[in-house]
């Protein structure tokens, strides 16, 4: 059992924009090791679910580990979350802890 | 030797 476990909040956010509309900073080997949401977009798909705050640092997306992944390959799995037309939201597993 | 020190900063992605 992680560390982070007990602070970590499951966030379903449904596609109800044409944008996720989150900007995310970290990545492994980078001094933010797993991704942080920067911003948020005001009308994006994050803006309207309302749960997504600046700050939270995303543990996983659709189950998927962002443990031990580059910037690059994070928003990776982020983007195709959102593209895929197998599930209309994406899961979000987040703490406030960094 | 602080390992945060020496660790890049990380782009940002606007997804």
């Amino acid at each position: 059992p992680g560390l982070l476990e007990p602070t970590s909040t499951l966030i379903r956010v449904p596609k109800s924009a044409s944008t996720l509309g989150i900007a995310i900073e970290g990545g492994a080997k980078t001094r933010q090791p797993l991704p942080r949401i920067v911003t948020i977009q005001r009308g994006g798909s994050a803006h309207n679910c309302g749960q997504l705050k600046v700050g939270q640092v995303i543990l996983e997306v659709n189950g998927i580990s962002l443990q031990g992944r580059e910037h690059r390959e994070a928003a990776r799995i982020i983007a195709e979350a959102f593209k895929t037309k197998e599930k209309d939201y994406i899961d979000f597993l987040v703490t406030e802890l960094n | 030797r602080e390992k945060r020190l020496t660790l890049p900063p990380s782009e940002i992605t606007l997804l």
